[in-house]
């Protein structure tokens, strides 16, 4: 039978940066097709595909509790593969090369990291598991 | 190809929602 794909509606307009992104008005509905971890997920809306920000939708059913996973305070070790410079005030700038451990994965890609006593939202896609091959 | 994701990070909540989120 045909793939039921989950409606989201988009939570504000978003202007594509990239090609391969979607311009989005607030209120449009967009099928998920793949949610990547790092934020961007690849969706339909009517005719056109491309990338959108998760964190500019919300689910149709349930817009209030979405699938965030739990936090773990214990933290798991990740290291840094590219270099960020902290934009808002609750980002951290990381070098390359850096150790931190992974508190919250939040669907939007900012994962909540730890480094000693400073914690901050960190970009995912520049994070790879301790002991996961490149 | 398309199904690439971009190779920078996605932008933050805007930020009306995330006061509603936080």
């Amino acid at each position: 039978g045909p793939i039921i794909l989950e409606t989201y509606r988009a939570i504000a307009d978003y202007s594509k940066c990239t090609k391969y992104e979607l311009d989005l008005q607030a209120g449009d509905h967009v099928e998920i097709v793949e949610k990547n971890d790092n934020g961007w997920w690849f969706c339909q809306c009517e005719s056109r595909r491309g990338w959108v920000p998760a964190s500019y939708l919300e689910p149709l059913e349930s817009p209030d509790e979405t699938e965030e996973p739990e936090p773990n305070y214990e933290g798991e070790l990740y290291i840094t593969t590219n270099s960020y410079t902290a934009v808002e005030d609750d980002e951290l700038t990381l070098e390359e090369g850096e150790t931190i451990e992974v508190i919250h994965k939040l669907l939007d890609g900012w994962w909540v990291v730890r480094k000693g006593e400073e914690t901050g939202h960190y970009p995912s896609m520049f994070l790879r598991a301790k002991g996961e091959k490149l | 190809s398309i199904k690439q994701p971009p190779k920078n990070p996605p932008p933050r909540p805007p930020v009306d929602v995330r006061r509603k989120r936080t």
